[in-house]
């Protein structure tokens, strides 16, 4: 990969320093890098108000936006993530890009009347987003 | 692992037809991978919710029972003590459960309970059907949960005596139940506007509930003294307490993996894998070579 540089340094002119802003956009994050995204819904609106009792307001999260080609330890991604960039870019535009999913959750406690009535209160695993990686 | 899969599945509200049935009856949920089916288990009305077949069926196969409000005031109030009010449970909680289940009696063979006591004995027949505790759910503490609506404010100290005693009840012959075993014993307490008395049944209830017992048959003396026994005061002659009968409080571990283990809550903090230095990693130069000019530039 050294050798084929230099042969494409000899080829390619050096960049002209006046564009140097366009030069290092391409560094930048994109503009809608994947991070966190607020969403909050009351179980009133599903109609769940019904069986589930608290909390009255529950906010999931979710994660979107674009990651960047090169992820770093911002993401904490694998090289797999790298690798398969890669691939998208180089062999197979059939293999997705790497997605913003999330990376870590909070667990929640609701308190719900079950079809015998009884009531019961869980907390449940994994309900709500905290981070965002890619993928 | 199978047993598990077999365990939830048999104790969810039946939505899941068995394998055997005729495949095309089978529930299409039936076709779900084992793991999410677990899931599904565990999650019904949320998860039936989001499945389009299940929308319309769900809101109408299960009708709810409507909970006795005294509990529903209970419970809120232990989730008001748990969580936070956007739902997140609170950390300084010391215990080890995770789940909750408030069940109240049946109505089946329950002796007719005289509304208003004169401080004498107070026997009722309870019958608690617990088929919402899953397999995977074990017994951490079990309490009978009392609420007192003392009409007439009682200030001195009130020593109540329980008699518990756990019936074998023989459905197929609808024999009268016999008591199996019993125990007794006394709970001190100041009435003070104390709205809940709980009494502990762990040790009475465990074996029974680690059998996967599902109906609980007990009855219940409850005999309540006030002023204070050693000075064997005059038992009054109306304690003017209205007894309902009481609800049986299971704490509970549930082992499943939908649930949240705070002991295990390091999970959560999963450590972000230490991101290799640029130039140690093979492909970051591979990655690089995309803008060629630049790796010396990106090096600084």
């Amino acid at each position: 990969s050294r050798q084929r540089r230099e042969e494409s340094l000899r080829e390619a002119p050096a960049a002209p320093p006046h564009n140097l802003s366009d030069y290092f956009k391409q560094f930048l994050f994109p503009q809608n890098e994947c991070e966190l995204h607020n969403f909050r819904l009351s179980f009133s609106q599903l109609k769940w108000d019904k069986w589930i009792i608290a909390p009255h307001r529950y906010s999931p999260q979710y994660c979107k936006g674009d990651c960047p080609r090169v992820v770093g330890h911002r993401y904490g991604s694998p090289v797999h993530t790298m690798v398969q960039n890669i691939i998208y870019e180089k062999l197979d535009a059939s293999v997705p890009k790497p997605s913003c999913v999330p990376a870590e959750y909070s667990p929640l406690s609701v308190l719900t009347i079950e079809p015998d009535g009884s009531i019961v209160y869980k907390e449940y695993e994994d309900m709500i987003a905290t981070k965002c990686t890619c993928r | 692992p199978h047993s598990r899969d077999h365990a939830v599945s048999d104790k969810t509200s039946g939505f899941l037809v068995a394998p055997e049935d005729n495949p095309h009856r089978l529930n299409p949920l039936l076709r779900l991978p084992k793991g999410v089916r677990r899931g599904y288990a565990l999650l019904p009305p949320l998860l039936k919710v989001l499945s389009d077949q299940g929308r319309q069926n769900w809101e109408s196969e299960t009708p709810r029972l409507q909970p006795d409000s005294r509990a529903l005031r209970y419970m809120k109030r232990l989730y008001k003590m748990s969580a936070t009010k956007e739902g997140i449970p609170k950390a300084n909680k010391s215990h080890l459960y995770n789940t909750v289940r408030l069940f109240t009696p049946c109505s089946e063979c329950k002796h007719r309970h005289r509304e208003l006591m004169k401080g004498d004995l107070h026997s009722v027949d309870l019958l608690f059907n617990l088929d919402r505790v899953t397999a995977l759910e074990h017994l951490l503490k079990s309490v009978l949960l009392y609420s007192f609506d003392t009409s007439v404010p009682v200030s001195s100290a009130t020593t109540c005596v329980c008699h518990l005693s756990i019936k074998e009840y023989d459905f197929s012959s609808q024999v009268c139940p016999s008591a199996s075993h019993s125990i007794a014993f006394s709970l001190h307490f100041e009435f003070r506007k104390r709205r809940w008395v709980e009494v502990d049944v762990t040790s009475f209830l465990q074996p029974l509930i680690a059998t996967n017992r599902r109906n609980i048959h007990m009855a219940v003396n409850f005999t309540c003294l006030v002023g204070d026994p050693q000075r064997n005061t005059e038992q009054e002659s109306s304690l003017n307490v209205a007894l309902v009968p009481p609800s049986l409080l299971l704490y509970l571990n549930d082992t499943s993996e939908q649930a949240y283990h705070r002991w295990n809550s390091l999970r959560h903090r999963r450590k972000i894998p230490v991101w290799p230095k640029q130039r140690d990693t093979p492909l970051a130069d591979l990655a690089d070579d995309q803008g060629k000019e630049n790796t010396q530039s990106k090096r600084a």
